[in-house]
């Protein structure tokens, strides 16, 4: 564990309780996308398919288990919650899980470590991780009024992916034979899909208006 | 060294 991999999981970590704690606390979802939410619920379930049969540390086992609940409570509380559903933008949260889930499936059953269950739903969380977070990105920049809950929410994910990769530099010059093509390319690409985000972001704070991606 | 070597991460 090296410092970039754990600022990246505090970070990845902050990102989802700010969520979690904006829908209970205002109890309100809105520029929240659920395609999102549901298409990262599935990347965990498929990613953490080990959490009980392969022990890596007692941090591993928790983190992993505040991922998957709190991202499945996330979908619960925008599908279910008598509140916080009526907030849910659903005309304007429109993007299409198949058109995400299908070409990661396939992509996934054509490249991967071994062809083994387990291994191809590995390769295939870590592709569906890398463009979860579209539906999302589609969302804001038709939400013309972003709160900064929702706008921190996506870049303090962000900034987790971007802290992997230095998290990965850091274990390749520091670990023998530390090679894993799958991770650092899924990653790369995902990390690149905050680019454009980044940079309004940055533009807003830094001439103090509020945050507005455009059309 | 752990069979799901390299996965240790999140």
């Amino acid at each position: 564990m090296n410092i970039f991999r754990l600022a990246g999981d505090m970070t990845h970590l902050a990102s989802v309780l700010v969520l979690l704690l904006k829908i209970h606390t205002i109890k309100s979802c809105a520029g929240v996308s659920l395609k999102t939410q549901e298409l990262y619920a599935l990347v965990f379930a498929t990613r953490y398919l080990d959490i009980f049969t392969d022990f890596i540390s007692l941090y591993n086992t928790v983190m992993k288990l505040i991922f998957l609940g709190s991202s499945f409570s996330i979908v619960w509380y925008i599908r279910r919650h008598k509140i916080v559903r009526r907030s849910y933008d659903k005309d304007q949260d429109t993007f299409r899980h198949y058109f995400l889930v299908l070409p990661c499936l396939l992509l996934a059953l054509v490249i991967h470590e071994k062809f083994t269950f387990r291994e191809v739903m590995w390769a295939f969380s870590l592709y569906l991780e890398a463009v979860a977070i579209l539906p999302q990105l589609v969302l804001l920049q038709r939400t013309r009024n972003i709160d900064n809950l929702t706008g921190q929410y996506v870049f303090l994910l962000g900034a987790y992916r971007a802290l992997y990769i230095l998290n990965w530099i850091y274990r390749y010059f520091t670990e023998p034979h530390f090679v894993h093509w799958i991770t650092w390319i899924a990653g790369l690409v995902q990390t690149l899909l905050y680019a454009d985000f980044f940079y309004y972001y940055f533009e807003s704070w830094k001439n103090n208006v509020k945050l507005q991606l455009p059309a | 060294r752990h069979f799901y070597s390299g996965k240790d991460e999140l």
